[in-house]
């Protein structure tokens, strides 16, 4: 219930009026991208444990696992869009052909198949929001500093999972929301190799604070 | 830490 309540909601897209086309897609967003940054910086701070960990590790983790929480929005919200788009924003939804025309057939595609998975299973929106925590606290970080908080962060989450599952009577679904992890960070990796690509290719400006994000991954 | 300035600076935020 403290996830639901400190839930952001998704923000609305802001067309990039500099330009249009293709360009316009992409710009408008990366624009978005970025200030859904600042909103999950923000987020994770409010998710019970994570002021517990160093502020290395709290680096770390968001560092790793930005894009992974992410998606988990795109997929949630594509989950019941018209004719197979990608719901980036209320305002932002992108078909494949645009995708295509905007150099992201590769995050069409993966994400896609992570909103297909989700689909299948009609994901609730109490487990999207704790897979998105649990995404956050479960990415890699090498070295860590505080084992010890950190392995209280993740069973936390894993444990308010199990809890919620457990009050519907349908505690399969835990086991079936680990087991999308793999797919989820597989998704974010490709997600974040298409950006990277983008940004050497076409040069697009790009706001500083997803630039230092990508530049973590790259 | 001086390369990822901004993220360091919006954890350290307290709001």
């Amino acid at each position: 219930s403290h996830l639901l309540q400190t839930e952001p909601g998704s923000l609305a897209a802001n067309h990039d009026a500099s330009t249009d086309g293709s360009l316009r897609t992409l710009l408008t967003l990366c624009d978005l991208l970025n200030r859904e940054l600042l909103v999950l910086i923000g987020w994770a701070k409010q998710i019970p444990g994570f002021s517990d960990l160093s502020l290395v590790d709290q680096m770390s983790l968001l560092q790793s696992g930005w894009m992974e929480a992410l998606l988990v929005g795109v997929a949630w919200r594509s989950q019941s869009a018209a004719g197979e788009e990608l719901v980036f924003a209320g305002n932002l939804h992108l078909s494949e052909a645009q995708c295509r025309a905007a150099g992201l057939a590769d995050v069409y595609e993966a994400v896609r198949h992570l909103t297909v998975r989700y689909q299948g299973m009609k994901l609730r929106l109490e487990e999207a929001v704790t897979l998105k925590a649990l995404a956050l606290a479960n990415s890699d970080t090498d070295p860590v500093d505080c084992p010890d908080a950190l392995q209280r962060f993740r069973d936390g989450l894993h444990e308010a999972l199990q809890d919620y599952e457990l009050s519907r009577r349908e505690q399969h679904r835990t086991g079936r929301l680990l087991m999308s992890l793999p797919l989820l960070r597989q998704t974010a990796d490709r997600t974040v190799q298409n950006l990277l690509w983008l940004q050497r290719q076409r040069r697009i400006p790009l706001h500083k604070l997803l630039l230092e994000m990508l530049d973590a991954k790259a | 830490k001086e390369k990822h300035k901004i993220l360091h600076q919006l954890l350290q935020n307290s709001t």
